[in-house]
């Protein structure tokens, strides 16, 4: 493993996007994650829609929650393709599914994984290196008054409520941590990203664990 | 969405501060470790934000099996 990683740096990763008052994190994750795996592959970096996710899975309940599991569930199942943001922007609200033609363009995934890594933290980072960021779910009561810095206490891995991105990890420093996207605009934590250390299991990040395949 | 009243939001923010104060506290000598303080959610109360910001249903997911680990680890 290197000592540090990032997707980021292979400008894979989307800006921090902002839910607003709308509980769709699980969207954003899902969503966050499509469009790098999609820019590993070689397509341009570009924002898709999460409002399509929220309107259209019909196995969540839109800006009053979700879980990512279904929702790469749904998105595996239809193989609805994902379009642009641009042309089904967020509206921090959930509204009637807008469905497109078969020959409209936007990007479906081919699977998904979903493990429970939690104790085997070295194993994630290998599967970020080797699948591209990954969907995560964690107890975030504590994020509420993060600045910065590396959360390592007060993080209870207790109820899993909230879903992120990591995107990639630092082990140069005396506290290894993961680097993680989250969807409260880049004016929270450190530019819209939280950084939580590696190593157990803190928030509960291992616990909950997807990386999409396309 | 109910409009907050300005004592209910003052009241939150104190809840806020203090509990800053009491995170901020325990390691204060651990380096990197995280800060906690005022930002855009401080105005309201641990359970409003959870009812807005905290709505991820879990998941039961399979543990990570060995066997996968070592096709992982013979990714060149």
């Amino acid at each position: 493993l290197p000592l540090r990683f990032d997707w980021r740096d292979r400008h894979v990763v989307t800006q921090v996007r902002n839910q607003q008052a709308c509980g769709g994190c699980w969207a954003f994750s899902v969503v966050g994650a499509v469009e790098s795996v999609c820019a590993i592959k070689g397509e341009p970096l570009e924002d898709l829609s999460v409002q399509q996710v929220i309107d259209c899975s019909y196995n969540n309940y839109g800006c009053s929650g979700g879980s990512t599991l279904n929702a790469l569930n749904w998105l595996n199942k239809t193989q609805v393709k994902l379009v642009r943001d641009s042309e089904y922007p967020f509206k921090a609200q959930s509204g009637l599914c807008h469905y497109f033609s078969d020959s409209h363009s936007g990007f479906s995934i081919k699977g998904f994984s979903a493990y429970d890594f939690s104790d085997q933290e070295d194993q994630m980072a290998k599967a970020l290196l080797t699948f591209g960021p990954l969907v995560v779910v964690v107890d975030a009561v504590s994020w509420q008054d993060y600045l910065g810095g590396v959360i390592q206490h007060h993080c209870s891995s207790g109820e899993a409520n909230h879903a992120v991105l990591i995107t990639g990890f630092d082990r140069t420093g005396s506290t290894p941590y993961w680097i993680v996207r989250n969807s409260w605009g880049s004016s929270w934590g450190v530019d819209g990203y939280a950084h939580v250390k590696m190593g157990g299991n803190i928030c509960g990040i291992a616990d909950s664990v997807s990386a999409v395949f396309v | 969405n109910r409009p907050r009243s300005g004592d209910r939001q003052a009241a939150a923010f104190r809840e806020s501060l203090n509990r800053h104060r009491y995170l901020n506290s325990l390691f204060p000598s651990e380096n990197s470790t995280a800060v906690y303080g005022i930002n855009q959610f401080s105005y309201l109360f641990p359970e409003e934000f959870k009812a807005i910001y905290l709505r991820s249903k879990p998941s039961r997911f399979p543990r990570y099996p060995a066997e996968v680990q070592t096709s992982l680890s013979n990714v060149s």
